[in-house]
């Protein structure tokens, strides 16, 4: 079973 | 004061075509170097950024940054009164709380113009990080997008893996599997119709098909898209805007537990 990541875990807020 | 004109309403309602199965609204940031415009979708999985500069417009004038938050679906509803043909024109005023759209026929006879309520948006900037990618796939815009269409009936996402002897596209569900693979091509006609990969290391990634769909509104805006991969980060999904700029989509993977 996979689970959809998201995007904020991979660019930070600026 | 803000203006920018493109020859063509065609090449804007493209773009619009290109971030409204994401977007409800966006903020389109202007300022002397172009239109920028940067958004995640609701459920924060993808994130669109468009850039238009400003020597891709035809006439272009900026005198203050400006950000402009528009609900898109109303800007579909303006741009579907243009002719692609029309001349376009977007207009605002430094602070206003409203932008213009004006279309001119060809012969010039038939102008309108269409005025449009702003937004104010909750602007949250992402800063991307620079990669180099383990794998870069270039390929006819209108292959990856049959490519999606195809597996997205088969399963809810699509497993891309990518070696220096081809790139495979496969998905499996309930009715079975497919699997789809493009090999380099040694030679063509036209560069347009090309398959490259640009391999340092062979990647296996996994993504919703629905999002990969969305991106592939993006087709007409471009005979060719590449597809930038790497290990657990982000799949970034580009399309160049022939003499305007670019629109990139960045895909969050999907990690088996």
């Amino acid at each position: 079973k996979s689970t959809q990541k998201n995007i904020l875990s991979y660019f930070s807020k600026t | 004061m803000f203006e920018a004109r493109l020859i063509s309403s065609g090449i804007l309602k493209k773009v619009l075509d290109a971030i409204k199965d994401l977007l409800n609204e966006a903020t389109f940031d202007c300022s002397d170097s172009g239109i920028q415009l940067q958004a995640m979708d609701n459920s924060h999985v993808s994130l669109v950024s468009l850039n238009m500069r400003s020597d891709g417009f035809d006439k272009y004038r900026c005198d203050r940054n400006l950000s402009m938050g528009m609900n898109l679906a109303n800007m579909a509803k303006i741009l579907k009164c243009a002719n692609n043909t029309d001349t376009v024109t977007i207009k605002a005023q430094d602070n206003a709380d409203t932008v213009t759209f004006m279309f001119e026929s060809q012969n010039q006879e038939k102008v309108s113009d269409y005025e449009m309520k702003l937004m104010n948006l909750d602007q949250e900037h992402l800063g991307i990080p620079e990669t180099d990618y383990a794998c870069i796939v270039r390929m006819p815009s209108h292959e990856f997008a049959r490519i999606c269409r195809d597996l997205t009936q088969f399963g809810e996402s699509v497993v891309i893996t990518c070696t220096k002897e081809g790139v495979r596209f496969s998905a499996s569900g309930d009715s079975g599997s497919a699997n789809i693979k493009l090999a380099q091509t040694s030679s063509v006609d036209k560069e347009e119709e090309a398959v490259s990969i640009e391999m340092q290391e062979p990647v296996t990634l996994t993504f919703a098909c629905q999002y990969l769909n969305s991106f592939t509104k993006a087709t007409p805006l471009s005979p060719q898209v590449s597809l930038s991969m790497s290990a657990d980060v982000p799949l970034v999904v580009e399309y160049q805007i022939p003499d305007l700029g670019h629109i990139r989509y960045y895909l969050a993977p999907k990690i088996e537990e």
